[in-house]
């Protein structure tokens, strides 16, 4: 199947996003 | 040493593997791998990208970790030891930094595996980080110490990704060099 790929942006992105916190 | 089945709350971004974090205390000699394996600590578990930050975010800073502590990020299933089925053939990636440089690069290491940067199918088993007085060790462990072709790719990505300086020094070791 499809591989599950971030780019590190993407990552950084959701590490600032409320639901992380 | 299980922490049950991941949760993968709707809404956040699912990785393509789980993880998980173990911390140790590097044993002395004598204790050899049975003193290595209960010196290991599961620390816990992600398999989403919010859980990672949630985890990432809970550890104490790399700079802040006494000398001779490793922490290592592998695929759920697959101890952090020499012994385990998915690494007696492997091999490891090791880049020396001093201790100024790791946090970053250890940030971008563990960012590289989840994302699955390295192009390099299921050789990846995880990575360690390794503090020593003046220096600290990045390793990132693969299955296949023979497939030299995996392996190069996983230099040049580490080296793409890493933004390491061009002093540090890499090198490759076979498990099996280091069960010797």
């Amino acid at each position: 199947g499809t591989r599950i790929v971030y780019e590190k942006n993407f990552l950084m992105n959701l590490r600032n996003s409320p639901s992380s916190k | 040493s299980d922490l049950g089945p991941i949760e993968y709350p709707p809404g956040e971004h699912r990785l393509q593997h789980p993880y998980c974090l173990w911390f140790s205390k590097r044993p002395s000699q004598i204790q050899g791998s049975q003193g290595y394996s209960q010196a290991l600590r599961l620390v816990g578990q992600v398999g989403t990208v919010e859980q990672w930050w949630a985890l990432y975010s809970h550890m104490v800073r790399l700079q802040d970790i006494p000398a001779h502590r490793d922490l290592h990020l592998f695929k759920k299933g697959i101890k952090p030891m020499w012994e385990d089925s998915a690494n007696k053939k492997g091999g490891k990636w090791v880049i020396r930094l001093r201790k100024e440089q790791a946090g970053k690069a250890w940030e971008n290491l563990c960012m590289a595996m989840l994302g699955e940067q390295f192009m390099a199918g299921n050789e990846i088993c995880g990575v360690v980080v390794s503090t020593r007085y003046q220096e600290y060790l990045l390793s990132i462990w693969n299955r296949t110490a023979s497939d030299q072709a995996t392996t190069a790719r996983i230099r040049d990505a580490l080296k793409r990704l890493l933004n390491i300086p061009p002093s540090a020094t890499m090198e490759y070791k076979t498990h099996n060099d280091c069960l010797k």
